[in-house]
């Protein structure tokens, strides 16, 4: 149980190192024990250096970095141990423009060998779906489906989604 | 093996049976503010066997059932059913379409079904956790939780990593 | 002391009740003290029926919801006892298109005797400023100013702000 | 009377001496993730007298003077300045411009002067709340604190009133 334990770490520690440097185009992060002489209890302490930034202790960082450090540790852990499906419900509130590109493609990588189920307001992830459904309420306080057409593209290459009731 | 069908009845703001429907990679849901785009992650996660009614927002069993509106009396019961595709038999059962489902009573009582046959709460948990679907460690990010890993304790922090495992 | 805080209360009270009818369209809000008897020492209770919808327990609302009646107590106690500045570090940023609408309407009046300074993401509320505040970063790390034009009104009337570096 | 101008050098990620001019009505600020926009949040605060590390997302004093980055050593000392522009002597103070000033050096030592004159933390604190301008009420609203009324228990959102009263 030790070794399996430690063996999940590992490979959890190297990927989320991994997708932190895809999430952050660079800079370095790390996963490691509180204390490597009792692996059996230790807790876990993370550490991230931004690019062009020194190391920073996690409450310090901004909101949209928070997001992504967050969910390179959620892809790590996915990718040591798959699941075949994962619900999402607005990890991408915080992020800018930029920062929701390279959480899209990472997003898209994934969901080869897992589903997503992401509940957005972020045009940028409402690209990358496959498919759409829409939630809206009645006038009497109650949820419906609605189906969603998507508006073409727009100038900015933004899919606008428009409901048919 | 991925969800295919939800099927959401008198589970919270879902007073009338709406059925929706996944396909594999990303689905996006979206809609309004307060339409029940959460309340389908909830339900998700309370037909799969989630006990914390505190992570579902609520207190006791109760306020999942719907509880009326302006133009609607409140329900008696709730029923959530969802249904995977397990062809690939990811769960470790001879079925390839897996329908899980749950009822809830005003009176407290909860009742769960597999494919039909009534189970227990246990039997549900032992299945999905042989699939590794594991409602503790990272399968749903509810919102406002995306960073939730950050502030834990790292002691906390760890069990997460073991949740997963 | 005592009548100096019922009397602050009772408006501050009479405001949120407004403001929230404003933000939702309609509705119905109120705050109590939890224990009348005792107003020295009483908390304060707030419930919340948004239209259509009956009473609902403020965990339960969504997080768009949440936000509104925040907002809605925030301008409340504002209105009450007019401060000259306001900072608001992405109180937007769970809201809809919809309910960013109307939250604009209430800052534009706000704005009238109150300074605000607000940082957000929304476009909606971007295009409520008077004026403009850009934020870089160095690729030293070092934040800097830049001067951000509007970039004229596009297809949907929203200004889209431009860095010039 | 408004914040006219903001002057932040050394403070976060603010190395270089900075100045931002603000305006009646509403300001945006505006920019990618991880730029400083809270920081200049925290720096309003900062300099108005915030006593709370923990409120500007630190531990210690040190945590908000530069702490270097890939291209720039650390700096010595953070220094903050605000400028009011009282003509309607909302602070009761004969002077037409209010520029209250903090410093912090690594020592952890701080300093604070009001119109250039050196005065105690107490004092800057006296004045702003004889102007109902209070830290701890509705002034400012940090990044994902928008819904902490709703969760705070009864007693403490009354104290949240009260601080504004
Ligand atoms: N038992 C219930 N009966 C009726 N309505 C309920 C019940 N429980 C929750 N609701 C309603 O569901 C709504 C919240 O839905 P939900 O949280 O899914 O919104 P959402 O679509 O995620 O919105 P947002 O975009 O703001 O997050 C609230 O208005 C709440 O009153
Ligand atoms: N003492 C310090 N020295 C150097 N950099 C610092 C210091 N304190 C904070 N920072 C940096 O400031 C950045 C955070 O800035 P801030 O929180 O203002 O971002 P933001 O513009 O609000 O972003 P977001 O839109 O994601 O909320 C972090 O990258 C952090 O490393
Ligand atoms: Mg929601
Ligand atoms: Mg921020």
């Amino acid at each position: 149980v030790q070794d399996e334990f430690m063996r999940t770490f590992d490979l959890i520690r190297s990927e989320f190192r991994k997708y932190f440097r895809m999430l952050f185009g660079g800079g370095d992060a790390s996963l490691e024990l509180t204390d490597p002489e009792d692996p059996a209890t230790s807790g876990l302490e993370i550490t991230a250096k931004l690019p062009g930034k020194r190391a920073q202790r996690l409450e310090a960082l901004s909101g949209g970095e928070r997001s992504l450090v967050s969910v390179a540790l959620l892809f790590a852990m996915f990718s040591a141990r798959p699941g075949p499906i994962c619900v999402l419900d607005e990890v991408d509130a915080a992020l800018d423009e930029a920062n929701t590109e390279r959480f899209r493609h990472i997003l898209h990588d994934f969901a080869q060998r897992t589903q997503f189920i992401v509940i957005t307001h972020n045009p940028g992830t409402i690209e990358e779906a496959d498919s759409i459904l829409g939630v809206s309420m009645s006038a009497n306080g109650v949820s419906e489906l609605v189906s969603v057409r998507m508006n073409g593209v727009d100038g900015n290459g933004a899919a606008a989604p428009v409901e048919i009731p | 093996m991925y969800l295919r069908e939800l099927e959401i009845h008198g589970f919270k703001s879902f007073a009338r049976k709406t059925k929706l429907e996944f396909g594999t990679g990303v689905t996006a849901v979206i809609g309004p503010n307060g339409t029940g785009k959460s309340n389908v992650a909830d339900a998700i996660r309370w037909a799969m066997g989630e006990q914390s009614m505190r992570s579902l927002r609520g207190s006791r069993t109760e306020d999942v059932i719907f509880g009326g509106s302006s133009g609607r009396s409140r329900s008696g019961m709730a029923q959530v059913t969802v249904t995977f595709e397990n062809s690939d038999n990811w769960l470790p059962i001879d079925f390839d379409k897996v329908g899980i489902s749950r009822r809830a009573y005003r009176s407290g009582e909860n009742e769960y079904r597999l494919n039909g046959s009534t189970v227990r709460l246990k039997d549900i948990q032992d299945l999905l956790r042989s699939g590794g679907i594991a409602l503790g460690g990272s399968m749903v990010i509810g919102q406002g939780e995306v960073d939730a890993a950050l502030s834990l304790r790292p002691e906390h922090r760890r069990l997460l990593l073991e949740e997963g495992a």
